[in-house]
């Protein structure tokens, strides 16, 4: 049969690489007498020599000695796959399409597999493919593809490495922990692969960024999803162990992917993760000189650092929806109806679960919250650029008054979402940092809010203290508040009775 | 019903595969049982280090004649130091914390150029390489010999405060680091840079 | 409250005392410590 000569030739293929140098004639004749031959002549001779060697090889690996060397055919296959990319003439599809339509073949095969075989299907064999193609690319592209010796093609692949790259990226996005469950750790250590994940990381112009942060937001869904607080499930807390350890490597080696992307890395991580949270909101540019945030002398003003706004790349004003006209109505020219407008739009028309510290649901839209806020940080830091200093450090500004009238107007539970977004941006010396402070500090002692005022600030100091009390790292901006508010006003803070009702929050802000 | 459903390459993977959408669209709340054994399983069979390891199908033969010849010196090379002291090596790079690299570094010269010279296109050759650049030799690229540059200090009141000469390991012949000819001219260009 | 993460960052060969950051992804085995057996061949270029 048609898949009997198939298996045969990829068998010939299998035996003939352990014996050659990938380079070598013969290697290459077998190659084109498969393209000439008809075994590869179009794609769906592809598709069915693919599927027959995937299928070989991955059982291959369930009937190997577990002993022996089991990924012989996986590694032959993966090998096979990199040179095509190099030799096939791609006049008529290009390599992105083959690429594409390869990684489409896995997925139908290993599809099969996960749904035939259930609990012993087995993810080792697609995880040393997937693996396997990576460190095979990663040898071929060294010094821009200087092994390749004719020139156009060398050409081509150096300009097809970004699209390989960012394919590999999104037909991992295919295989995510909630859509394959049976593959998940494969799935961590396939993002988390050494010729993966720094390769994404520093391609030209972040060009690897967006996919990545697809990436990371499908970890951290399924991570939410499925932590609850009564019972987790114990394979969960091994996924946030390893996602834990490969976030505070992202964070040693390029914290700026971190900083660029908090806002939607927050937004998909439940609030209980406190400690990754932290670790996210707390890393710094490698270039930022950290001063010390319990120095009594600190000026925030003064410090350089605090006039360059955060880069952000991700920008919230795609998730503003229909309230991105109203606010920005609102910072040119404030009004009570705009601001009933932005009110109104932040109401959930259902409740939504959260795994919150002390709640459990959500009546508002916390994303949009959350983006709200933040384009306004990023408003307020350019406003500043073009006018002044004063026309956001001033709380008859638009950008202040617009916080606010959220707290005034809205419910508790609004008052405390928005004081949870303003706290997000509350990170390394920076301008958002900075105004923030201002923000934060000014809705604390505003007098303004009346009979609501204890409220604003148990909220405050809940928010600031649960940030602190966790296990390090904490934000600079958010230890720099607290010490703000605790310098200016200490003995009138302990008498609070929102203090005083907690022996041990009382005790914790006497201490400090 | 749609016709890609019955196309027999994609049945029955692409059935398979529509199926795993539906936890995308409509999350569980809870994780089901079938859920939790498919999770438990992938957590047994987690992937280790080994199988993310770079694959070996290809094995090369080491690249020279073995040096066992009676003529090559038993001992070892002797000469001046080359080791820098930690402090200023420079700037530690990714290779410099691997064990791999840490046992080179205790490795005696002519170990790291048998490593070099015989492992032709491996990772050893290439950490050998960063050990013997590391040490203060350069590698020609025209006769493929490393070289090592000797400054001697000399004496007050001679002309020159110091006298420089230049040594390159013959791994072809005698398998001992000689002297250049006086007619050696350095050239950065002819060298690799590491 | 989360955890001392001096362990963790040890593990990943992470030096905080240290002035000079060194690459860790590069070199990364494994998520998990469980599963880091071994080191794994990092990327290297060798020249003609």
């Amino acid at each position: 049969t048609k898949a009997e000569k198939t298996a045969l030739v990829f068998t010939e293929w299998v035996k003939l690489i352990q014996r050659l140098d990938g380079d070598d004639e013969t290697v290459l004749e077998f190659i084109r007498q498969m393209i000439e031959k008809g075994v590869l002549q179009d794609s769906n001779g592809f598709i069915c020599f693919m599927k027959s060697a995937l299928e070989l090889s991955v059982n291959s690996f369930k009937e190997s000695d577990p002993t022996s060397e089991v990924f012989i055919a996986i590694d032959s296959l993966s090998k096979l796959l990199i040179k095509l990319i190099c030799l096939l003439d791609f006049k008529q599809s290009s390599r992105e399409e083959f690429l594409s339509l390869m990684f489409s073949v896995v997925t139908l095969v290993f599809s099969e597999d996960q749904g035939r075989n259930d609990t012993s299907f087995n993810e080792r064999p697609y995880f040393r493919l997937f693996s396997s193609l990576l460190c095979d690319w990663e040898a071929l592209r060294g010094h821009k593809f200087v092994k390749i010796k004719d020139p156009a093609c060398r050409k081509e692949l150096v300009n097809f490495d970004e699209s390989f790259y960012n394919i590999f990226a999104s037909f991992l996005h295919v295989y995510q922990p909630i859509a394959f469950p049976g593959f998940a750790f494969a799935w961590i250590t396939l993002l988390s692969h050494r010729m993966f994940l720094p390769r994404m990381l520093r391609l030209p112009n972040k060009a690897g960024w967006s996919k990545l942060l697809l990436l990371f937001t499908d970890l951290l869904n399924f991570m939410a999803h499925y932590t609850k607080r009564t019972e987790t499930h114990d394979a969960v807390t091994v996924v946030y162990k390893g996602a834990l350890r490969v976030i505070l490597a992202v964070s040693n080696d390029v914290p700026e992917f971190l900083v660029e992307n908090h806002y939607e890395l927050l937004n998909n991580i439940p609030p209980i993760y406190m400690q990754l949270r932290n670790i996210i909101l707390s890393s710094a540019p490698t270039k930022v000189v950290i001063p010390d945030p319990y120095d009594p002398n600190i000026e925030l003003h003064d410090i350089e650092a605090c006039q360059v706004p955060a880069a952000i790349f991700y920008d919230p004003v795609q998730d503003l929806k229909g309230l991105k006209k109203p606010v920005d109505n609102y910072l040119r020219i404030p009004s009570s109806s705009l601001m009933r407008t932005i009110l109104s739009g932040l109401f959930r028309t259902e409740l939504e679960l959260d795994t919150g510290i002390g709640y459990e649901t959500t009546n508002v839209d916390v994303k949009l919250i959350n983006a709200i806020t933040l384009h306004v940080g990023i408003e307020a830091a350019l406003e500043k650029d073009r006018t002044s200093a004063n026309a956001i450090f001033n709380t008859k500004s638009s950008y202040f008054t617009l916080f606010k009238g959220l707290i005034t107007e809205g419910s508790t539970e609004l008052k405390f979402h928005v004081i949870q977004a303003i706290a997000n941006q509350l990170r390394y010396p920076n301008a958002h940092t900075l105004w923030f402070n201002y923000v934060i500090k000014n809705l604390f002692y505003s007098d303004e809010f009346e009979e609501q005022q204890h409220d604003v600030q148990e909220i405050i100091i809940r928010t600031v203290l649960e940030r602190i009390i966790t296990n390090k790292p904490h934000c600079w901006g958010i230890v720099v508040t607290f010490v703000d508010i605790l310098k200016s006003d200490s003995s009138s803070l302990a008498d609070l009775s929102f203090i005083k009702d907690v022996p041990e929050i009382e005790l914790i802000i006497k201490n400090l | 019903e749609n016709p890609v459903f019955k196309n027999p390459l994609f049945s029955p993977g692409l059935a398979y595969w529509a199926q795993t959408k539906r936890p995308l669209l409509q999350p569980f709340e809870k994780m089901p049982p079938d859920m939790v054994s498919q999770l438990e399983s992938s957590l047994l069979n987690c992937p280790d280090s080994l199988d993310a390891d770079t694959p070996k199908l290809y094995q090369a033969p080491l690249s020279l004649p073995h040096p066992t010849s009676i003529f090559f010196p038993n001992e070892p090379i002797r000469l001046v130091s080359t080791e820098t002291p930690e402090e200023s090596r420079p700037a530690r790079d990714f290779y410099s914390r691997t064990s791999l690299a840490r046992i080179m570094s205790k490795f005696d010269l002519d170990t790291l150029f048998m490593v070099f010279y015989h492992y032709q296109g491996t990772y050893e050759q290439f950490l050998a390489a960063k050990e013997l650049s590391n040490r203060g030799w350069q590698f020609n690229k025209i006769n493929r010999c490393w070289l090592f540059k000797e400054v001697e200090k000399l004496p007050p009141g001679n002309e020159k405060s110091e006298e420089v000469s230049w040594r390159y390991f013959d791994y072809q012949k005698s398998w001992l680091a000689r002297r250049c000819g006086d007619e050696f001219v350095y050239r950065q260009e002819d060298f690799e840079k590491i | 409250i989360g955890i001392d993460l001096s362990s963790v960052l040890h593990s990943l060969g992470i030096d905080s005392e240290s002035n000079r950051r060194s690459r860790v992804l590069d070199t990364f085995q494994s998520p998990w410590v469980e599963t880091s057996r071994c080191e794994v061949e990092p990327r290297f270029f060798v020249p003609d």
